[in-house]
């Protein structure tokens, strides 16, 4: 469903430049629950980004079930993450601007679904992450962790079939991540969404079925776990 | 070196406020190393904000070593900030136009150091969290874990005798994590510097002298533990 052929990604400094990962091999089949570690710096960022299609590798080919994303237009990268992937990003990315509620309910707007529906999804999606009670709030209006929800219940209103996480329990405590960890791992046995997750907590480590560490960009141990 | 007499911070929303912190009092020494944890929700953040001042309470007073916020100006409260409070930020908070030096050495430039020794130190302090490398780097050019380890070298540039920090291992690995805490742990040994950490992360609370839980904007428990 994920495939990556000999990616690279460098980034031009000064006289010489920095290799954020390097000529990378990696295959993601449907339904697989995968956790990227890695030391701060390592490169696990900058590859949620290629798969997720927010960013081109320097090298190499991403494929997105089967369509290579170098042949795709920006107009048509964007209709591929809209239908296929949810985005979880390391620094939320909300709109400062629009309610939780609206910021949950954007994905769904750019998918063209009439307003009554995309209200009724985003607010179960909401309910889901436990913030019923916070829908109307702004973002500047929320403790950190409750802005995290409100960007993995964004993740999860299109119901996307691939969902990338980068560091998704960084700020919320370990009740809150086990519920989370718990709504993940249903949603992952019961419909297949395939997972790409970067973290540093052992807590969701232990529920993975694939484990991949980075460093210095290369992947340096792809391991498979027996622990469904 | 900090007290919290009554103090209650509310926000209001809607027909009912919503009260983030409830009547609270708190004492904290100097040299003392307390962990503040708590649920996504219960306060952590707020309760920060009031003891760094850059936040008012809505009842009840709060005083840095012996002075009461309240009787002072915003020019004051900002010249107190700067001598003594160094203030890890959840968000981090760095500029972006400013390289990694630039935001470290900015603390030191609003106490008139000059140039020179601002440069020196900033560089000193970048070099205790790992970054010597990475010091003409913008925020955009710096990972999640890098951005927060500059957050860290400005809190410490200017040698407050508190530091107070949201979440500060939030987004590292547990390598980096444990270099932070050793460096913040013999900082607090060898100068007394006094600590408030709000956290997730039990690695940081088994090097605290003190814990502190809030649940809906209160103390709940407050334990001083033999581990030093
Ligand atoms: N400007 C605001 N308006 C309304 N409510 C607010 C505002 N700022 C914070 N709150 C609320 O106050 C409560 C405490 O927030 P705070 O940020 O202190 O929590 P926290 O303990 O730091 O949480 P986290 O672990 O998620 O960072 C939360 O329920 C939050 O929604
Ligand atoms: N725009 C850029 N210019 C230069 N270097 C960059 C840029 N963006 C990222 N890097 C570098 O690429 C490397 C990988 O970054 P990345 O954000 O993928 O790391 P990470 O594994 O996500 O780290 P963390 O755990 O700290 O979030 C880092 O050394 C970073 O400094
Ligand atoms: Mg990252
Ligand atoms: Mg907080």
């Amino acid at each position: 469903v994920v495939k990556l052929q000999g990616v690279s990604r460098s980034f031009p400094l000064g006289n010489k430049p920095i290799i954020a990962l390097d000529k990378l091999d990696l295959t993601l089949e449907k339904g697989e629950f995968v956790v990227l570690k890695g030391v701060s710096g390592s490169g696990k960022s900058t590859l949620l980004n290629l798969i997720g299609a927010i960013d081109d590798p320097s090298e190499g080919e991403v494929f997105i079930h089967g369509q290579r994303l170098s042949s795709l237009s920006d107009k048509q990268k964007s209709q591929l993450r809209s239908q296929y992937i949810g985005f979880i990003f390391q620094a939320f990315n909300l709109i400062p601007v629009l309610t939780a509620l609206e910021n949950v309910q954007y994905p769904l707007s750019l998918q063209k679904v009439a307003n009554g529906e995309a209200k009724d999804r985003a607010t179960e999606a909401l309910t889901q992450v436990g913030l019923a009670d916070f829908i109307n709030r702004r973002p500047n209006q929320l403790s950190g962790g409750q802005m995290q929800r409100v960007a993995i219940a964004r993740a999860l209103v299109t119901k996307p079939d691939i969902i990338l996480a980068d560091e998704p329990t960084a700020n919320l405590d370990s009740e809150t991540s086990k519920q989370l960890m718990d709504l993940l791992g249903s949603l992952n046995r019961k419909t297949g969404v395939t997972f790409l997750f970067a973290t540093h907590h052992d807590f969701v480590l232990s529920r993975a079925s694939r484990i991949l560490e980075l460093k210095d960009g290369h992947i340096i141990k792809d391991e498979r776990l027996k622990n469904l």
